[in-house]
Protein backbone atom coordinates (compact mmCIF):
# COMPACT_ATOMS: atom_id res chain seq x y z
CA UNK A 1 0.00 0.00 0.00
CA UNK A 2 0.73 3.76 0.02
CA UNK A 3 3.41 4.56 2.49
CA UNK A 4 2.83 7.78 4.15
CA UNK A 5 5.33 10.27 4.80
CA UNK A 6 5.46 13.50 7.30
CA UNK A 7 7.95 15.87 6.48
CA UNK A 8 7.83 18.25 9.90
CA UNK A 9 10.22 20.19 12.11
CA UNK A 10 8.19 23.14 14.22
CA UNK A 11 11.91 24.88 13.55
CA UNK A 12 10.80 26.81 11.09
CA UNK A 13 13.29 27.55 7.73
CA UNK A 14 14.53 24.24 7.90
CA UNK A 15 13.94 23.07 4.37
CA UNK A 16 10.73 20.89 4.39
CA UNK A 17 9.29 22.02 1.30
CA UNK A 18 12.37 21.89 -0.06
CA UNK A 19 12.58 18.54 0.87
CA UNK A 20 8.77 17.64 0.26
CA UNK A 21 9.35 19.05 -3.15
CA UNK A 22 12.37 17.87 -4.30
CA UNK A 23 12.18 14.22 -2.86
CA UNK A 24 8.71 13.97 -3.91
CA UNK A 25 9.77 14.68 -7.15
CA UNK A 26 13.32 12.32 -7.22
CA UNK A 27 10.81 9.62 -6.33
CA UNK A 28 8.57 10.03 -9.07
CA UNK A 29 11.77 10.46 -11.37
CA UNK A 30 12.72 6.34 -10.42
CA UNK A 31 8.78 5.20 -11.66
CA UNK A 32 7.28 5.86 -8.02
CA UNK A 33 3.93 7.45 -7.98
CA UNK A 34 3.93 10.21 -5.41
CA UNK A 35 0.99 12.44 -3.69
CA UNK A 36 2.03 15.65 -1.65
CA UNK A 37 -0.44 17.09 0.54
CA UNK A 38 0.83 20.66 1.22
CA UNK A 39 -0.48 21.43 4.93
CA UNK A 40 1.27 24.73 5.62
CA UNK A 41 -1.18 27.67 5.19
CA UNK A 42 1.57 29.41 3.54
CA UNK A 43 1.53 27.28 0.29
CA UNK A 44 5.04 26.87 -0.46
CA UNK A 45 4.95 23.62 -1.51
CA UNK A 46 1.86 24.25 -3.95
CA UNK A 47 3.90 27.54 -5.37
CA UNK A 48 6.72 25.39 -5.91
CA UNK A 49 5.24 23.51 -8.01
CA UNK A 50 3.73 25.54 -10.05
CA UNK A 51 0.24 25.55 -8.83
CA UNK A 52 -1.34 29.24 -9.21
CA UNK A 53 -3.28 30.62 -6.40
CA UNK A 54 -6.03 31.09 -8.37
CA UNK A 55 -6.15 27.32 -9.74
CA UNK A 56 -6.72 26.02 -5.80
CA UNK A 57 -10.42 25.30 -6.37
CA UNK A 58 -10.20 22.30 -3.86
CA UNK A 59 -7.33 22.00 -1.16
CA UNK A 60 -6.32 20.54 2.36
CA UNK A 61 -8.22 22.56 3.72
CA UNK A 62 -11.40 21.38 2.41
CA UNK A 63 -10.60 17.69 2.84
CA UNK A 64 -10.01 18.28 6.43
CA UNK A 65 -13.35 19.77 7.02
CA UNK A 66 -15.01 17.16 5.15
CA UNK A 67 -16.44 19.31 2.07
CA UNK A 68 -14.82 16.84 0.04
CA UNK A 69 -12.71 13.54 -0.81
CA UNK A 70 -8.97 13.49 -1.20
CA UNK A 71 -9.46 12.41 -5.01
CA UNK A 72 -11.86 15.55 -5.64
CA UNK A 73 -8.63 17.86 -4.58
CA UNK A 74 -5.96 15.79 -6.29
CA UNK A 75 -4.22 18.11 -8.81
CA UNK A 76 -1.68 16.66 -11.33
CA UNK A 77 1.75 18.73 -11.68
CA UNK A 78 4.30 19.47 -14.73
CA UNK A 79 5.83 16.70 -12.98
CA UNK A 80 5.10 13.07 -14.26
CA UNK A 81 4.15 10.89 -11.56
CA UNK A 82 3.76 13.53 -8.96
CA UNK A 83 0.11 14.86 -7.56
CA UNK A 84 -0.59 17.33 -5.31
CA UNK A 85 -3.39 18.63 -2.94
CA UNK A 86 -2.78 22.31 -2.62
CA UNK A 87 -3.22 24.48 0.05
CA UNK A 88 -4.29 27.90 0.89
CA UNK A 89 -4.56 30.87 3.77
CA UNK A 90 -7.42 29.47 4.94
CA UNK A 91 -5.88 26.47 6.29
CA UNK A 92 -4.70 28.67 9.23
CA UNK A 93 -8.83 28.71 10.04
CA UNK A 94 -8.45 25.14 10.49
CA UNK A 95 -7.33 24.34 13.88
CA UNK A 96 -9.87 26.70 15.53
CA UNK A 97 -12.61 25.52 13.51
CA UNK A 98 -11.69 21.75 14.20
CA UNK A 99 -11.46 22.92 18.35
CA UNK A 100 -14.46 20.94 19.41
CA UNK A 101 -14.93 18.43 16.21
CA UNK A 102 -14.61 14.74 16.94
CA UNK A 103 -11.48 12.74 16.40
CA UNK A 104 -10.06 16.21 15.32
CA UNK A 105 -6.81 14.59 15.23
CA UNK A 106 -7.74 11.93 13.04
CA UNK A 107 -9.47 14.28 10.16
CA UNK A 108 -6.59 13.41 7.82
CA UNK A 109 -6.08 9.56 8.51
CA UNK A 110 -9.82 9.41 8.07
CA UNK A 111 -9.81 10.57 5.15
CA UNK A 112 -6.89 8.71 3.89
CA UNK A 113 -8.13 5.64 4.56
CA UNK A 114 -10.92 6.26 2.93
CA UNK A 115 -10.07 7.24 0.08
CA UNK A 116 -7.57 4.24 0.02
CA UNK A 117 -10.73 1.38 0.90
CA UNK A 118 -12.69 3.51 -2.53
CA UNK A 119 -9.42 2.95 -4.12
CA UNK A 120 -9.65 -0.96 -3.71
CA UNK A 121 -13.06 -1.38 -3.63
CA UNK A 122 -12.51 -0.41 -7.75
CA UNK A 123 -10.29 -3.05 -8.30
CA UNK A 124 -7.57 -0.68 -8.33
CA UNK A 125 -4.08 -1.61 -6.86
CA UNK A 126 -3.76 -2.18 -3.11
CA UNK A 127 -2.50 1.17 -2.24
CA UNK A 128 -4.62 3.02 -4.41
CA UNK A 129 -2.77 4.68 -7.40
CA UNK A 130 0.03 5.97 -5.19
CA UNK A 131 2.87 4.47 -4.13
CA UNK A 132 3.96 7.57 -1.61
CA UNK A 133 2.31 10.16 0.25
CA UNK A 134 4.66 13.05 1.42
CA UNK A 135 2.86 15.33 3.73
CA UNK A 136 4.55 18.95 3.83
CA UNK A 137 3.77 20.22 7.54
CA UNK A 138 3.51 23.97 9.15
CA UNK A 139 6.54 25.07 11.38
CA UNK A 140 4.05 24.23 14.29
CA UNK A 141 3.23 21.41 16.47
CA UNK A 142 0.07 22.09 16.06
CA UNK A 143 -3.33 20.44 15.17
CA UNK A 144 -2.29 20.32 11.69
CA UNK A 145 1.25 18.54 12.25
CA UNK A 146 -0.46 16.24 14.65
CA UNK A 147 -3.17 15.26 11.77
CA UNK A 148 -0.12 14.19 9.51
CA UNK A 149 1.55 12.50 12.11
CA UNK A 150 -1.69 10.68 13.56
CA UNK A 151 -1.88 9.97 9.24
CA UNK A 152 1.58 8.84 8.86
CA UNK A 153 3.88 5.26 8.66
CA UNK A 154 6.70 7.55 9.38
CA UNK A 155 8.44 11.02 9.94
CA UNK A 156 11.00 12.81 7.81
CA UNK A 157 12.55 15.27 9.85
CA UNK A 158 14.81 17.97 7.67
CA UNK A 159 17.00 19.41 9.73
CA UNK A 160 19.16 22.42 9.45
CA UNK A 161 22.88 22.20 10.74
CA UNK A 162 22.25 25.07 13.10
CA UNK A 163 22.50 25.50 16.44
CA UNK A 164 18.98 26.50 17.16
CA UNK A 165 17.95 24.07 14.81
CA UNK A 166 19.26 21.12 17.01
CA UNK A 167 17.82 22.75 19.98
CA UNK A 168 14.29 22.10 19.12
CA UNK A 169 15.26 18.34 17.96
CA UNK A 170 14.08 16.71 21.70
CA UNK A 171 10.75 18.60 21.71
CA UNK A 172 9.71 17.27 18.29
CA UNK A 173 11.36 13.51 19.28
CA UNK A 174 8.76 14.04 22.14
CA UNK A 175 5.77 14.82 20.33
CA UNK A 176 6.50 11.78 17.52
CA UNK A 177 6.39 9.49 21.12
CA UNK A 178 3.18 11.35 22.43
CA UNK A 179 1.53 11.00 19.24
CA UNK A 180 3.01 7.24 19.07
CA UNK A 181 1.71 6.45 22.68
CA UNK A 182 -1.77 7.96 22.10
CA UNK A 183 -3.07 8.12 18.84
CA UNK A 184 -0.53 6.16 15.76
CA UNK A 185 0.95 3.35 17.35
CA UNK A 186 2.95 2.65 14.17
CA UNK A 187 4.59 6.08 14.02
CA UNK A 188 8.38 6.23 14.15
CA UNK A 189 11.29 8.52 12.71
CA UNK A 190 11.69 7.30 9.11
CA UNK A 191 14.38 9.33 9.10
CA UNK A 192 16.87 12.58 9.86
CA UNK A 193 18.07 14.57 6.77
CA UNK A 194 20.89 17.35 6.93
CA UNK A 195 19.97 20.04 4.97
CA UNK A 196 21.75 23.53 3.82
CA UNK A 197 25.24 21.97 4.73
CA UNK A 198 28.18 24.27 4.82
CA UNK A 199 31.13 22.86 4.34
CA UNK A 200 33.02 26.01 5.03
CA UNK A 201 31.34 26.72 8.22
CA UNK A 202 32.12 24.58 11.41
CA UNK A 203 28.96 24.85 13.16
CA UNK A 204 27.43 22.68 10.29
CA UNK A 205 29.74 19.70 11.25
CA UNK A 206 29.58 20.64 14.99
CA UNK A 207 25.45 19.78 14.22
CA UNK A 208 25.99 16.58 11.78
CA UNK A 209 28.20 14.84 14.72
CA UNK A 210 25.68 15.67 17.56
CA UNK A 211 23.19 14.57 15.80
CA UNK A 212 24.57 11.25 14.02
CA UNK A 213 25.95 10.91 17.98
CA UNK A 214 22.11 11.20 19.02
CA UNK A 215 20.21 9.34 16.80
CA UNK A 216 22.36 7.18 15.18
CA UNK A 217 21.14 5.04 11.79
CA UNK A 218 18.03 6.95 11.99
CA UNK A 219 20.30 10.08 9.84
CA UNK A 220 20.74 9.72 6.50
CA UNK A 221 23.67 9.04 4.83
CA UNK A 222 23.05 12.12 2.20
CA UNK A 223 23.62 15.01 3.55
CA UNK A 224 21.70 18.02 1.60
CA UNK A 225 24.25 21.12 0.70
CA UNK A 226 23.52 24.68 1.00
CA UNK A 227 23.25 25.71 -2.78
CA UNK A 228 21.57 28.24 -4.50
CA UNK A 229 20.33 26.97 -6.81
CA UNK A 230 18.05 24.82 -4.54
CA UNK A 231 16.98 28.18 -3.75
CA UNK A 232 16.84 29.80 -7.07
CA UNK A 233 13.87 26.90 -8.14
CA UNK A 234 10.63 28.46 -6.91
CA UNK A 235 10.44 31.11 -8.48
CA UNK A 236 10.19 29.49 -11.20
CA UNK A 237 7.81 27.20 -9.92
CA UNK A 238 9.90 24.02 -10.60
CA UNK A 239 11.83 21.69 -8.07
CA UNK A 240 15.30 22.12 -8.20
CA UNK A 241 15.60 19.13 -9.76
CA UNK A 242 14.15 19.97 -12.74
CA UNK A 243 15.07 23.35 -12.85
CA UNK A 244 19.04 22.45 -12.44
CA UNK A 245 19.54 18.46 -12.19
CA UNK A 246 23.68 18.84 -12.89
CA UNK A 247 23.64 20.98 -9.39
CA UNK A 248 24.67 19.44 -6.04
CA UNK A 249 21.55 20.20 -4.47
CA UNK A 250 19.54 18.12 -7.04
CA UNK A 251 22.40 15.62 -6.99
CA UNK A 252 21.52 15.20 -3.05
CA UNK A 253 17.73 14.94 -3.29
CA UNK A 254 18.80 12.31 -6.00
CA UNK A 255 21.12 10.41 -3.61
CA UNK A 256 18.35 10.70 -0.95
CA UNK A 257 15.41 8.65 -2.56
CA UNK A 258 17.66 5.88 -3.24
CA UNK A 259 19.08 5.85 0.04
CA UNK A 260 15.08 6.17 1.14
CA UNK A 261 13.70 3.17 -1.17
CA UNK A 262 16.82 1.25 0.26
CA UNK A 263 15.39 1.70 3.84
CA UNK A 264 11.59 1.41 2.91
CA UNK A 265 12.51 -1.52 1.45
CA UNK A 266 14.37 -2.90 4.68
CA UNK A 267 11.21 -2.60 6.32
CA UNK B 1 6.27 55.79 27.71
CA UNK B 2 7.22 52.17 26.28
CA UNK B 3 7.32 51.35 22.81
CA UNK B 4 6.66 47.87 21.64
CA UNK B 5 7.28 46.42 19.16
CA UNK B 6 6.35 42.98 17.50
CA UNK B 7 9.05 40.84 15.50
CA UNK B 8 6.67 39.27 13.34
CA UNK B 9 6.76 37.29 10.10
CA UNK B 10 4.83 33.27 9.71
CA UNK B 11 7.53 32.48 7.36
CA UNK B 12 10.04 29.84 9.23
CA UNK B 13 13.92 30.84 9.75
CA UNK B 14 13.44 34.23 8.14
CA UNK B 15 15.89 35.93 11.40
CA UNK B 16 12.68 36.80 13.77
CA UNK B 17 14.50 35.79 17.09
CA UNK B 18 18.33 36.88 15.53
CA UNK B 19 16.69 40.10 14.91
CA UNK B 20 14.92 40.45 18.62
CA UNK B 21 17.92 39.63 19.78
CA UNK B 22 20.77 41.08 18.32
CA UNK B 23 18.50 44.54 18.05
CA UNK B 24 17.94 44.44 21.32
CA UNK B 25 21.30 44.19 22.23
CA UNK B 26 22.35 47.13 20.11
CA UNK B 27 19.57 49.22 21.84
CA UNK B 28 20.59 48.37 24.95
CA UNK B 29 24.23 49.12 24.14
CA UNK B 30 23.32 52.83 23.25
CA UNK B 31 21.34 53.64 26.55
CA UNK B 32 17.88 52.53 25.68
CA UNK B 33 16.09 49.98 28.14
CA UNK B 34 14.63 47.21 26.79
CA UNK B 35 12.27 44.30 27.63
CA UNK B 36 12.67 41.31 25.33
CA UNK B 37 9.35 39.10 25.35
CA UNK B 38 9.67 35.22 24.11
CA UNK B 39 6.27 34.57 22.78
CA UNK B 40 7.74 31.37 20.77
CA UNK B 41 7.26 27.81 22.39
CA UNK B 42 10.84 27.06 20.88
CA UNK B 43 12.33 29.54 23.16
CA UNK B 44 15.24 30.47 20.93
CA UNK B 45 15.35 33.71 22.12
CA UNK B 46 15.70 32.83 25.85
CA UNK B 47 18.52 30.41 24.91
CA UNK B 48 20.29 32.87 22.81
CA UNK B 49 20.43 35.38 25.81
CA UNK B 50 21.71 32.27 27.74
CA UNK B 51 18.71 31.53 29.96
CA UNK B 52 19.23 28.46 31.01
CA UNK B 53 15.59 25.83 30.92
CA UNK B 54 15.63 24.94 34.61
CA UNK B 55 16.05 28.61 35.03
CA UNK B 56 12.47 29.65 33.05
CA UNK B 57 10.15 29.14 36.34
CA UNK B 58 7.95 32.28 35.23
CA UNK B 59 7.52 32.91 31.63
CA UNK B 60 5.33 34.21 29.36
CA UNK B 61 2.58 31.45 29.46
CA UNK B 62 2.17 31.99 32.64
CA UNK B 63 1.57 36.14 32.01
CA UNK B 64 -1.06 35.17 29.18
CA UNK B 65 -2.86 32.58 31.07
CA UNK B 66 -2.60 35.39 34.14
CA UNK B 67 -1.12 33.04 36.88
CA UNK B 68 1.41 36.26 37.20
CA UNK B 69 1.98 39.96 35.93
CA UNK B 70 5.14 40.79 33.58
CA UNK B 71 7.23 42.17 36.47
CA UNK B 72 7.48 38.83 38.55
CA UNK B 73 8.65 37.10 34.96
CA UNK B 74 11.24 39.24 34.19
CA UNK B 75 14.78 38.05 34.50
CA UNK B 76 17.89 40.25 33.80
CA UNK B 77 20.30 38.70 31.24
CA UNK B 78 24.40 39.04 30.87
CA UNK B 79 23.55 41.94 29.16
CA UNK B 80 23.30 45.57 30.80
CA UNK B 81 20.13 47.02 30.00
CA UNK B 82 18.40 44.30 28.61
CA UNK B 83 15.80 41.85 30.06
CA UNK B 84 13.82 39.47 29.09
CA UNK B 85 10.63 37.06 29.86
CA UNK B 86 11.48 33.83 28.87
CA UNK B 87 9.63 31.09 27.19
CA UNK B 88 9.17 27.12 27.45
CA UNK B 89 7.14 24.25 25.14
CA UNK B 90 4.13 25.43 27.83
CA UNK B 91 3.64 28.15 25.59
CA UNK B 92 2.66 25.71 22.43
CA UNK B 93 -0.75 24.82 25.08
CA UNK B 94 -1.40 28.52 24.84
CA UNK B 95 -3.94 28.78 22.14
CA UNK B 96 -6.09 25.90 22.80
CA UNK B 97 -6.30 26.84 26.79
CA UNK B 98 -7.09 30.44 25.57
CA UNK B 99 -9.87 29.44 22.39
CA UNK B 100 -12.72 30.15 24.96
CA UNK B 101 -11.10 32.65 27.57
CA UNK B 102 -12.90 36.25 26.80
CA UNK B 103 -10.72 38.58 25.51
CA UNK B 104 -8.52 36.00 24.75
CA UNK B 105 -6.56 38.30 21.94
CA UNK B 106 -5.90 40.85 24.32
CA UNK B 107 -4.30 38.84 27.04
CA UNK B 108 -1.01 40.56 26.32
CA UNK B 109 -2.11 43.88 26.03
CA UNK B 110 -3.75 43.46 28.86
CA UNK B 111 -1.03 42.51 31.06
CA UNK B 112 1.41 45.26 29.74
CA UNK B 113 -0.70 48.08 30.38
CA UNK B 114 -1.82 46.69 33.66
CA UNK B 115 2.33 46.60 34.56
CA UNK B 116 2.48 50.18 32.69
CA UNK B 117 0.29 51.61 35.16
CA UNK B 118 1.80 49.78 37.84
CA UNK B 119 5.14 51.72 37.09
CA UNK B 120 3.70 55.38 36.84
CA UNK B 121 1.28 54.37 40.45
CA UNK B 122 4.63 53.87 41.57
CA UNK B 123 6.07 57.13 40.78
CA UNK B 124 7.97 55.35 38.44
CA UNK B 125 9.03 56.67 34.25
CA UNK B 126 6.32 57.22 32.11
CA UNK B 127 6.64 54.29 30.47
CA UNK B 128 7.69 52.30 33.52
CA UNK B 129 11.59 50.70 33.63
CA UNK B 130 11.81 50.13 29.49
CA UNK B 131 11.55 52.01 26.70
CA UNK B 132 11.39 49.46 24.20
CA UNK B 133 9.62 46.91 24.48
CA UNK B 134 10.33 43.48 21.72
CA UNK B 135 8.49 40.49 20.86
CA UNK B 136 9.92 37.54 19.66
CA UNK B 137 6.81 36.06 17.51
CA UNK B 138 6.60 32.24 16.07
CA UNK B 139 6.66 31.21 12.90
CA UNK B 140 2.60 31.26 12.51
CA UNK B 141 -0.11 33.76 12.25
CA UNK B 142 -1.99 31.85 15.57
CA UNK B 143 -2.95 33.55 18.52
CA UNK B 144 0.44 33.66 20.09
CA UNK B 145 1.34 36.30 17.17
CA UNK B 146 -2.29 38.27 17.26
CA UNK B 147 -2.02 39.16 20.58
CA UNK B 148 2.16 40.48 20.08
CA UNK B 149 -0.01 42.62 17.33
CA UNK B 150 -2.78 43.66 19.60
CA UNK B 151 0.32 44.78 22.37
CA UNK B 152 2.02 46.33 19.50
CA UNK B 153 2.56 50.03 18.71
CA UNK B 154 4.48 48.57 15.34
CA UNK B 155 5.51 45.97 13.58
CA UNK B 156 9.13 44.64 12.75
CA UNK B 157 9.06 42.23 9.58
CA UNK B 158 12.36 40.38 9.34
CA UNK B 159 12.40 39.16 5.45
CA UNK B 160 14.56 36.64 4.19
CA UNK B 161 15.72 37.54 0.29
CA UNK B 162 14.38 34.16 -0.98
CA UNK B 163 11.43 33.49 -3.05
CA UNK B 164 9.22 31.68 -0.49
CA UNK B 165 9.65 34.48 2.23
CA UNK B 166 8.43 36.94 -0.57
CA UNK B 167 5.06 34.74 -0.99
CA UNK B 168 4.29 35.39 2.70
CA UNK B 169 4.38 38.75 2.59
CA UNK B 170 1.45 40.04 1.49
CA UNK B 171 -0.83 37.55 4.00
CA UNK B 172 1.16 39.34 6.56
CA UNK B 173 0.39 42.19 5.41
CA UNK B 174 -3.45 41.42 5.46
CA UNK B 175 -3.07 40.04 8.79
CA UNK B 176 -1.56 43.67 10.08
CA UNK B 177 -4.34 45.23 8.52
CA UNK B 178 -6.93 43.49 10.27
CA UNK B 179 -5.58 43.69 13.64
CA UNK B 180 -5.40 47.17 12.83
CA UNK B 181 -8.96 47.10 11.99
CA UNK B 182 -10.47 45.12 14.98
CA UNK B 183 -8.43 45.12 17.85
CA UNK B 184 -5.81 48.08 17.57
CA UNK B 185 -6.14 50.68 15.77
CA UNK B 186 -3.16 52.29 16.33
CA UNK B 187 -0.69 49.47 14.81
CA UNK B 188 1.16 50.29 11.63
CA UNK B 189 4.44 48.26 10.01
CA UNK B 190 7.59 49.91 11.86
CA UNK B 191 9.64 48.65 9.62
CA UNK B 192 11.07 46.13 6.62
CA UNK B 193 14.48 44.41 7.62
CA UNK B 194 16.32 42.25 4.81
CA UNK B 195 18.08 39.58 6.51
CA UNK B 196 20.36 37.20 5.08
CA UNK B 197 21.46 39.19 2.15
CA UNK B 198 23.99 37.53 0.48
CA UNK B 199 25.38 39.84 -3.01
CA UNK B 200 27.01 36.47 -4.77
CA UNK B 201 23.61 35.37 -4.99
CA UNK B 202 20.97 37.38 -7.98
CA UNK B 203 18.20 36.00 -6.01
CA UNK B 204 19.05 38.34 -2.73
CA UNK B 205 19.25 41.47 -5.16
CA UNK B 206 15.59 40.62 -7.04
CA UNK B 207 14.16 40.08 -3.93
CA UNK B 208 15.36 43.45 -1.93
CA UNK B 209 13.96 45.27 -5.12
CA UNK B 210 10.95 43.68 -5.30
CA UNK B 211 10.03 44.61 -1.39
CA UNK B 212 11.33 48.18 -1.76
CA UNK B 213 9.27 48.62 -5.29
CA UNK B 214 6.17 47.19 -3.11
CA UNK B 215 6.38 48.89 0.32
CA UNK B 216 9.53 51.71 -0.01
CA UNK B 217 10.43 53.95 2.80
CA UNK B 218 9.02 50.69 5.04
CA UNK B 219 12.12 48.73 4.13
CA UNK B 220 15.12 49.95 6.28
CA UNK B 221 18.04 51.06 4.65
CA UNK B 222 20.16 48.74 6.46
CA UNK B 223 20.55 45.31 5.17
CA UNK B 224 21.84 41.93 7.38
CA UNK B 225 24.23 40.00 5.33
CA UNK B 226 24.26 36.51 5.74
CA UNK B 227 27.30 36.12 7.92
CA UNK B 228 28.83 32.67 9.86
CA UNK B 229 29.24 34.75 12.98
CA UNK B 230 25.49 35.05 13.53
CA UNK B 231 24.67 31.55 13.68
CA UNK B 232 27.51 30.66 16.03
CA UNK B 233 26.17 32.87 18.19
CA UNK B 234 23.77 31.36 19.77
CA UNK B 235 25.76 27.87 21.03
CA UNK B 236 27.58 30.25 23.44
CA UNK B 237 24.53 31.81 24.58
CA UNK B 238 25.24 35.42 23.52
CA UNK B 239 23.74 37.74 20.87
CA UNK B 240 26.47 38.40 17.52
CA UNK B 241 27.02 41.34 18.73
CA UNK B 242 28.59 40.35 21.93
CA UNK B 243 30.20 37.75 20.60
CA UNK B 244 31.89 38.92 17.80
CA UNK B 245 31.01 42.63 17.48
CA UNK B 246 33.42 43.79 14.69
CA UNK B 247 31.48 40.71 12.38
CA UNK B 248 29.90 42.52 9.53
CA UNK B 249 26.45 40.77 11.05
CA UNK B 250 27.04 42.81 14.30
CA UNK B 251 27.89 45.77 12.57
CA UNK B 252 24.44 45.73 10.72
CA UNK B 253 22.61 45.15 13.39
CA UNK B 254 24.23 48.16 15.93
CA UNK B 255 23.77 50.71 12.15
CA UNK B 256 19.75 49.21 12.13
CA UNK B 257 19.38 50.16 15.56
CA UNK B 258 20.68 53.50 15.28
CA UNK B 259 18.58 53.45 11.95
CA UNK B 260 15.25 52.40 14.12
CA UNK B 261 16.08 55.07 16.53
CA UNK B 262 16.11 58.27 13.89
CA UNK B 263 12.84 56.27 12.31
CA UNK B 264 11.44 56.40 16.43
CA UNK B 265 12.80 60.14 16.90
CA UNK B 266 10.50 61.42 13.58
CA UNK B 267 7.14 59.66 14.85
N1 LIG C 1 19.86 23.13 0.54
C1 LIG C 1 19.46 24.39 0.40
N2 LIG C 1 20.33 25.30 -0.07
C2 LIG C 1 19.96 26.60 -0.19
N3 LIG C 1 18.76 27.08 0.13
C3 LIG C 1 17.86 26.23 0.59
C4 LIG C 1 18.13 24.84 0.76
N4 LIG C 1 17.03 24.23 1.24
C5 LIG C 1 16.10 25.21 1.37
N5 LIG C 1 16.59 26.40 0.97
C6 LIG C 1 15.92 27.71 1.00
O1 LIG C 1 15.81 28.07 2.37
C7 LIG C 1 14.53 28.62 2.65
C8 LIG C 1 13.84 27.72 3.67
O2 LIG C 1 13.52 26.46 3.10
P1 LIG C 1 12.03 25.90 3.16
O3 LIG C 1 11.07 26.99 2.88
O4 LIG C 1 11.97 24.68 2.33
O5 LIG C 1 11.96 25.51 4.70
P2 LIG C 1 10.67 25.13 5.54
O6 LIG C 1 11.17 24.33 6.68
O7 LIG C 1 9.66 24.51 4.65
O8 LIG C 1 10.17 26.57 6.03
P3 LIG C 1 8.81 26.84 6.89
O9 LIG C 1 9.20 26.51 8.29
O10 LIG C 1 8.52 28.31 6.68
O11 LIG C 1 7.76 25.95 6.31
C9 LIG C 1 13.80 28.69 1.31
O12 LIG C 1 13.94 29.98 0.81
C10 LIG C 1 14.51 27.65 0.45
O13 LIG C 1 14.48 27.99 -0.90
N1 LIG D 1 22.20 37.18 8.99
C1 LIG D 1 22.36 35.88 9.24
N2 LIG D 1 23.42 35.23 8.76
C2 LIG D 1 23.58 33.89 8.98
N3 LIG D 1 22.74 33.15 9.70
C3 LIG D 1 21.67 33.74 10.21
C4 LIG D 1 21.40 35.13 10.03
N4 LIG D 1 20.25 35.44 10.67
C5 LIG D 1 19.81 34.30 11.23
N5 LIG D 1 20.67 33.27 10.97
C6 LIG D 1 20.53 31.87 11.34
O1 LIG D 1 19.46 31.35 10.55
C7 LIG D 1 18.61 30.53 11.34
C8 LIG D 1 17.22 31.14 11.35
O2 LIG D 1 17.21 32.36 12.07
P1 LIG D 1 16.19 32.59 13.28
O3 LIG D 1 16.09 31.37 14.10
O4 LIG D 1 16.56 33.85 13.95
O5 LIG D 1 14.87 32.79 12.43
P2 LIG D 1 13.36 32.82 12.97
O6 LIG D 1 12.59 33.58 11.98
O7 LIG D 1 13.36 33.29 14.37
O8 LIG D 1 12.99 31.26 12.92
P3 LIG D 1 11.59 30.62 13.45
O9 LIG D 1 10.64 30.88 12.32
O10 LIG D 1 11.89 29.15 13.65
O11 LIG D 1 11.25 31.33 14.72
C9 LIG D 1 19.25 30.46 12.72
O12 LIG D 1 20.00 29.28 12.79
C10 LIG D 1 20.14 31.69 12.78
O13 LIG D 1 21.26 31.50 13.59
MG1 LIG E 1 7.63 25.06 4.42
MG1 LIG F 1 12.47 32.38 16.04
Amino acid sequence: GARVLAVANQKGGVGKTTTAINLGTALAAVGERVLILDLDAQGNASTGLGILRQARTLTTYDVLIGRCGIEEAIQSTAIPGLSIIPSTVDLSGAEMELVGAPRRSFKLRDALSAFLARGRAKGGAEGGPYSYVLIDCPPSLNLLTINAMTASHGVIVPLQCEFFALEGLSQLIRTIDLVKGSLNPGLEIQGVVLTMYDRRNNLSDQVANDVRAYLGDKVYQTVIPRNVRISEAPSHGLPAIVYDHRCAGSQAYIKLASELIQRERGI
